[in-house]
């Protein structure tokens, strides 16, 4: 009787196909398989387990693992659709899948009313954005006095909020967008391509 | 506060927490 010897490849936990990644997502087989080293390699930068870890994810980001900032928290959270702390390799595919140059607009819309809408309320709220607009001057060692703050969250509000309720949803953002395309400019990576 | 700070979005937009394309370079 003879034995049969079949290489098995060791793929991390949560290792998806990459035929049926390219299948529900804007990526080829070949892009997913490129993704996936790209991966491997984030998931292993701290805690070898093949999953990413926030801090593998900060340090991916900006070469330093405790760096706290409110919108890589953010990605990083929505990224995680399991909300089990980790992005396994399909989430990740999944999710990088909305910055494929290929990808509708809507949907990138979509997401980043998801990022910005921090209590998941369905609503883009001004405590919200201006909670934003705190942490991002913060991120960037800029000072504005609080008053300068509700200046720029009431005019953005004034431009955004079209039936002046308070708050920014879904349809009023999408609009917003269309007049402010610029404010997509993230949410296309040609590198993905 | 100049006008292009009156967009607050705009300046979101600007943190390096939203710019993913440093996760693919070398």
């Amino acid at each position: 009787m003879g034995c049969v010897f079949v290489k098995q490849v060791k793929h991390t936990p949560g290792y998806e196909d990459p035929v049926v990644l390219a299948s529900e997502t804007a990526f080829t087989v070949s892009e997913v398989e490129v993704l996936y080293e790209l991966f491997k390699k984030i998931s292993h930068l701290i805690i070898k387990d093949g999953l990413i870890h926030k801090e593998e994810f900060q340090l991916a980001l900006f070469k330093n693992s405790n760096r706290h900032n409110l919108f890589a928290d953010r990605v990083f959270d929505l990224f995680d659709v399991k909300r089990n702390g980790v992005i396994e390799f399909g989430e990740f595919v999944r999710s990088l899948s909305v910055f494929h140059p290929n990808t509708q607009q809507e949907e990138k819309i979509r997401f980043v009313f998801r990022l910005y809408d921090l209590r998941s309320t369905g609503y883009i709220e001004k405590e919200e954005l201006k909670e934003m607009v705190i942490a991002l001057l913060s991120e960037s060692d800029l000072c504005l006095s609080d008053d300068v703050v509700e200046i720029i969250v009431d005019q953005t509000f004034k431009l955004a909020d079209s039936n002046d309720d308070g708050r920014i949803d879904p349809v009023e953002w999408k609009d917003f967008v269309k007049k402010n395309p610029s404010l997509l400019k993230n949410m296309t990576l040609p590198y993905l391509k | 506060v100049r006008p292009a700070l009156m967009n607050a979005f705009e300046l979101i937009s600007t943190s390096q927490g939203l710019n993913l394309g440093t996760l693919f370079e070398k």
